[in-house]
């Protein structure tokens, strides 16, 4: 089935979740993907022209009807609360709020990628990307 | 060694207005 309307995510895993991976903040800083935090998110979105942090609560987890590999997860997205699904790989990485990085089956995550991650659960709330010019 | 952008890691959720 087609991505649904909203979602924009790789439909594999990208190369820079693996541990160890260089990541480069909009201060031009370099960080290792295990070691960012919260705050390297939110000041890197208060630097950028056209990108906004918001807050994405996982409302629902479900199994994926197409494959046992996939996972739909639930959004409520910014304020408005929009609901959003996603279908992505169980061991794809979101990063909560104040916690770090996390997904469906951590296990399966650390496993492939050697990155740190604990449990993605319902009331969760995950950083995510919005447009700043978008009302 | 490759160096990603920050906003790579974040996925982009962004709501549809559809009305």
């Amino acid at each position: 089935p087609p991505p649904p309307p909203g979602a924009v995510l790789p439909p594999s895993l990208p190369p820079y979740f693996v541990k160890g991976s260089i990541i480069q903040l909009a201060d031009g800083e370099l960080k290792r993907v295990e070691d960012l935090k919260t705050e390297d998110f939110i000041q890197s979105a208060e630097i950028s022209n056209d990108l906004k942090i918001d807050s994405s609560t996982v409302e629902r987890i479900e199994g994926s009807h197409t494959s046992p590999n996939f996972a739909v997860v639930q959004f409520s997205v910014g304020e408005h609360r929009a609901q959003v699904s996603v279908e992505v790989l169980v061991e794809y990485p979101f990063f909560v709020f104040g916690q770090g990085w996390s997904s469906c089956c951590p296990d399966r995550t650390t496993q492939i990628l050697e990155l740190p991650c604990t449990k993605l659960s319902v009331g969760d709330v995950c950083i995510s990307l919005t447009l700043k010019n978008l009302k | 060694v490759p160096v990603f952008p920050w906003h790579s890691l974040v996925p982009f959720l962004a709501p549809t207005q559809s009305d």
